[in-house]
């Protein structure tokens, strides 16, 4: 079997403004995660480095960069699953975590559950040794303008944000 | 939301999908990524998707186990994939898009929104794009 990995970026109304860095930025994430394949790394190990490389790029809507809700506050979600054997891990309202994906990955391997959410999932994580941010180290200055916007406008459903702030789904 | 599907090379299928929600969201509001069958599925019997879009649709649809349960009844990957983001979007008037990947390695791209960006590597190539149709290619 020819190892392969497939990403996104995330859909929507993307502006002009955003293409680039998208463009870049999801070459980069397959490029990681295509050598790891390559040097024999697993699908799970291949698909959490992708994912990574995106969350800590402002290009897109996760992890760093992530759009804010109606309170000014970054909440990320993420979940991963292995096909071999349907297992999940899943963590949502993460706050104060850098790599949301990698703690979806232990959910997987070191948990008995699927889905951990808000302080649920802070305490596992933290137990998994993960080290907490402060929150607002993970807020860009196009999500605070991209909310202000929001509440101008109240356009829900606008997930992309751009320099000229127009929104997409996604 | 950003996501991967991958095989490696035992044949083992794995997806990750992440995201910071929808601006404007309430406090405490969930989407589809972190609901297994909604922004994230996979099964080494059939393939893997990961999906980004209007996330209240996504779920209301269970886009992802959609498309898999479209490959398991015989459609190709790239057929399933824009047979379910289209049928989402009809039904529930919101745009989506999602990426996946067979069992055999076949790529699905689709996307009902205006634009979503995505990125494979094959042959020593890359494969990318962002708008509707458009698959551009590199050496890698």
């Amino acid at each position: 079997m020819d190892p392969i990995v497939l990403v996104h970026g995330g859909a929507g109304d993307i502006p002009d403004s955003r293409v680039a860095g998208k463009l870049r930025g999801s070459k980069m994430a397959a490029a990681r995660a295509h050598r790891l394949l390559q040097a024999g790394g697993s699908a799970l190990e291949a698909v959490e480095a992708a994912v990574v490389v995106m969350e800590e790029d402002e290009s897109f809507n996760a992890g760093y960069g992530s759009v804010l809700n109606l309170r000014g506050e970054v909440e990320m979600e993420a979940s991963i699953m292995r096909g071999s054997d349907l297992a999940v891990g899943a963590v949502t309202l993460v706050k104060d975590f850098k790599h949301p994906i990698s703690i979806a990955h232990r959910v997987l391997t070191d948990s008995p559950h699927s889905l951990l959410g808000a302080e649920g999932a802070k305490i596992f994580a933290l137990e998994k040794g993960f080290k907490t941010v402060p929150p607002e180290s993970l807020i860009s200055q196009n999500a605070r303008d991209a909310l202000n916007k929001f509440l101008e406008h109240r356009e829900f459903g606008r997930t992309e944000i751009g320099a000229e702030h127009e929104g997409g789904v996604g | 939301t950003v996501g991967a599907v991958a095989i490696d090379s035992t044949g083992s299928i794995a997806v990750a999908t992440s995201t910071g929600g929808m601006s404007g969201k309430a406090v405490g509001r969930i989407g589809d990524t972190p609901q297994i069958g909604s922004g994230t599925y996979a099964d080494d019997g059939v393939g893997g998707v990961s999906t980004t879009g209007h996330g209240e649709s996504i779920l209301k649809y269970c886009l992802a186990h959609s498309i898999v349960k479209l490959m398991e009844g015989g459609l190709d990957a790239g057929t399933a994939t824009k047979t379910a983001v289209n049928g989402m979007t009809k039904r529930l008037n919101n745009t989506a898009g999602a990426i996946t990947l067979s069992k055999s390695g076949q790529v699905g791209v689709h996307f009902s929104s205006k634009r979503m960006s995505w990125a494979y590597i094959r042959d020593g190539k890359y494969y990318y794009g962002i708008e509707q149709g458009e698959v551009l290619s590199e050496k890698f």
